[in-house]
This record gives C-alpha cells, structure tokens and sequence, in this order.
C-alpha cells in the first residue's frame, strides 16, 4: 500500500 | 530501512539535541530563530495526526513523539523560561509566519493526493517544512556572529534533507510503486535552500576561520 511507505517516513 | 534513511533521521535527532543541548545548558537562545522553530512545531502537529491512529512501528513513533516533543519544548524555552527568553534576538526575527503559512495552506489545497482533511494537512506539512528553514537562515545572515552550535544545528539539518534524498533514489530502485511527487519535489526545494548555507559553512570549515554568511 503506498499510503503506509508513504507514511512510514518521518 | 536503507541505511540514508536511518542516517538521515540520526542527523535530525542530532540537529534538535544539539539545540536542546545549546538552549538547555547555555541557557542562551542566540542566533535561534524563535519563527522556524515555531514552523517546525506546527508541521510535526500537522504531519503526525496518524500518531495514535495508525501503528506503523515502535521506532516510528517514538521518533514522531521526539520530535513533537522537542520542537514544542524549544519553543516553550524561547517564548517562556525566564533566562533563555533574554537571549532571544526578537528585533532581528522578523520573519512573518503568515507569508509563509498562508501560501503553504493554499498549494496544499490546490495540490494533494486525495482531498481528506489528513491528506491536506500532510501535504501542508510538506510545504511548510520546505520553507521552514527560511526565518532561520534570514537570521543567520544577519547575525554577525555565528556560534557553532547554531552553525552545527543548521548544517545537521541540511544533511539530514540531502541523506532523504537518497533515500529516496534508493527507495525507487529497491521497492516497487514506490513514486511520491508531493514529497519528492518539496524535499527537493527544501535541500535547495541549504545550498548557499552549506557553501559558507564548507569554505569556513576549509579555512578555519569562523562561520559569517555574507549580508
């Protein structure tokens, strides 16, 4: 899901 | 996590502990932009509203509530504690939040993946990071003299945005779909704006001789 890596970064 | 990655979040970690560092022990604020570091504040609060929603990982949210944390307790250092607030060079951080917070809001209105109250205000964060640095380095130019934490603070956090950059290069070539723009091109900007900074900081450090950005 590219809205969690999106989201794993700070 | 690739390594730029994790580098780049030790570097961040390091420019707010080095500033911590500074305004705590030295109980002195000079040089430190009271306006970015209020910018900064405001987009940790606006990028991290998934922080007691969405779990992503232990690491992830202990490092969102690091840099909540200390974003808000310099600000609280600058504006309230009884010693650090004399040091704080008002006349000369002039910079005005709303020139640079209004035009924010208005692109991440404009611009955004999809338009949900926390899509907007992510990409709001993004801008507004971009820019955030900017009061900071208005600052700098203007003060004479450049002390080195404040020098170090700065130069952490250009490397921290360049060792993203990376990141990312490296993230397009070792993960499928991974294709952000908004994030991509703000980063961008933001790493631009050190340029000039890392230069002066660069030469000073070749020569040896005090850092002073030119007026």
């Amino acid at each position: 899901d590219s809205n969690i890596d999106k989201k794993d970064e700070l | 996590m690739n390594i730029f990655r994790l580098a780049g979040d030790m570097t961040h970690l390091a420019s707010v502990l080095v500033l911590l560092l500074k305004i705590h022990t030295i109980k002195s604020c000079a040089g430190v932009s009271l306006k970015t570091q209020e910018l900064y504040a405001l987009v940790f609060a606006t990028r991290y509203l998934d922080i007691f929603t969405d779990f992503i990982s232990l690491y992830n949210t202990v490092m969102k509530l690091i840099f909540l944390g200390s974003s808000f307790s310099i600000v609280w250092y600058i504006r309230r504690h009884k010693i650090v607030r004399r040091s704080y060079d008002k006349d000369q951080d002039t910079f005005r939040h709303y020139f640079l917070v209004l035009p924010c809001l208005l692109l991440a209105l404009v611009i955004h993946e999809k338009f949900t109250f926390r899509e907007v205000m992510w990409a709001f964060s993004l801008y507004l990071e971009a820019v955030a640095i900017l009061p900071q380095l208005v600052l700098l130019q203007r003060t004479r003299n450049i002390d080195n934490l404040t020098g170090q603070y700065v130069f952490l956090l250009g490397a921290y945005r360049a060792l993203y950059i990376l990141n990312w290069i490296y993230r397009y070539f070792t993960e499928p779909h991974f294709v952000h723009w908004i994030t991509w091109i703000a980063g961008l900007v933001q790493t631009l704006l050190y340029a000039d900074f890392f230069y002066y900081y660069f030469e000073s450090w070749k020569n040896n001789v005090k850092l002073q950005l030119p007026a």
